[in-house]
């Protein structure tokens, strides 16, 4: 009956490993992992944002069974506050998904673009080392926004993140405008903006990856300061750093290099 | 088509000249296996363990997985005691009649389930990522 699970039988002979025979077997399981060498992270800490939104995702999957193609049956969790959690959205996403990546904010903490009126604040990620055959079906920025006390809660803001098209530039002509968003001054939680066409042509083309400003006005066309109105960057909570999540959907059958 | 062929041969390595004669090979074999039924295609336990592998500061979920092993002999008759492809019972035959040129059965995964994997990779991003394939859920000889 191929149905059933086998019965199993423990007569694997429990023993230490040699070093070589360490070394082998971490070759061996990184080749299955489709790595050409151990991953070094500079810096890792499972408390960023980032990492946090991303393991809410795996527990989710894992919770809700692990399942032989894709990421289906996967029941999501909606909160907006707090660390990032999975919304409805990134569910569908999800289902789609081959593999999900998060990327750190490699621009400058908090550098703010002057340029005329505004004060933009800039984002970077790198897409440079996606795995070969992947392409992105969905990508979004999120960046938190904080309650703050001192603005009248009835006060509403645009936001809008941009692609930047030029390096440098004096006037707004340089800029995309991808997605807005109309937020109160008394909201807190995670701000999600589409990004998947930019990001689809970032990972086609490298040299035009120039990054992300985020820009804030009041209802009267007014440039306002992001932090003033709680918007959180770099210096902000660990568990409240903006990140971009990318869903990726394998466009070709994988295979590993002969050894 | 077994019936009436009581005969023995002890010689299993002597390659049998008929069908007959492999059919005779086959049933000593399906003796000798009822002797010692353990040796038989089935599913064992084996854990890889990023833990102990020392992976502990890129991998950040799982800490492991239980991947399984097949082992064991796929000896006739193969439907006796365990899963086995129906194709699996004619190889055997065939390898009795020609058991140094055509191979035994193999004891192999029958079914395969996935995993997915969540690490840091070297700009400290996060990649969650499904690997199918990876745990054995059945053993069978094919």
């Amino acid at each position: 009956n191929f149905t059933l699970d086998n019965e199993v039988q423990s007569s694997f002979i429990q023993r230490r490993l040699r070093n070589q025979e360490r070394r082998e077997m971490q070759r061996e399981i990184l080749s299955i992992l489709g790595l050409p060498h151990r991953p070094r992270p500079h810096i890792y800490t499972k408390q960023n944002a980032a990492p946090m939104f991303m393991l809410n995702l795996y527990n989710a999957i894992s919770t809700y069974g692990q399942q032989p193609a894709g990421f289906s049956y996967y029941k999501p969790v909606f909160t907006t506050q707090g660390p990032p959690m999975v919304t409805p959205q990134d569910s569908s996403f999800l289902n789609d998904a081959d593999m999900v990546m998060s990327f750190v904010n490699i621009g400058q903490v908090d550098r703010e673009i002057k340029t005329q009126r505004r004060h933009n604040r800039e984002f970077r990620f790198d897409l440079s080392r996606i795995p070969e055959g992947e392409a992105v079906s969905a990508a979004e920025f999120r960046i938190y926004k904080d309650y703050i006390r001192e603005r009248s809660e009835n006060e509403t803001f645009h936001v809008s993140v941009y692609q930047v098209l030029q390096e440098t530039s004096d006037s707004d002509d340089y800029l995309f405008l991808l997605d807005t968003r109309v937020v109160w001054a008394a909201e807190e939680g995670w701000l999600v903006f589409d990004i998947t066409a930019t990001s689809n042509q970032w990972v086609v083309n490298p040299d035009q990856n120039l990054g992300l400003q985020l820009a804030l006005e009041s209802m009267d066309g007014q440039s306002v300061n992001p932090r003033l109105v709680g918007l959180l960057e770099g210096s902000g909570p660990q568990d409240k750093q903006p990140f971009m999540v990318a869903f990726f959907k394998a466009t070709e059958v994988r295979l590993r290099s002969v050894r | 088509s077994a019936h009436g062929h009581k005969g023995r041969n002890p010689n299993r390595s002597k390659k049998p000249k008929t069908p007959q004669d492999a059919l005779k090979v086959a049933e000593a074999a399906a003796e000798n296996l009822s002797t010692d039924p353990k040796q038989g295609c089935k599913k064992h336990e084996l854990y890889v363990s990023f833990r102990d592998l020392g992976w502990q500061d890129w991998i950040i979920a799982p800490e492991g997985y239980a991947a399984y092993y097949c082992q064991g002999e796929c000896a006739f008759p193969l439907n006796s005691y365990m899963n086995a492809t129906n194709h699996a019972i004619v190889q055997t035959l065939v390898h009795f009649i020609n058991p140094e040129t055509v191979p035994k059965p193999c004891c192999a995964p029958t079914q395969l389930h996935g995993i997915s994997v969540l690490y840091f990779d070297d700009s400290s991003n996060v990649i969650l990522k499904k690997y199918r394939n990876m745990v054995v859920r059945t053993c069978g000889c094919h």
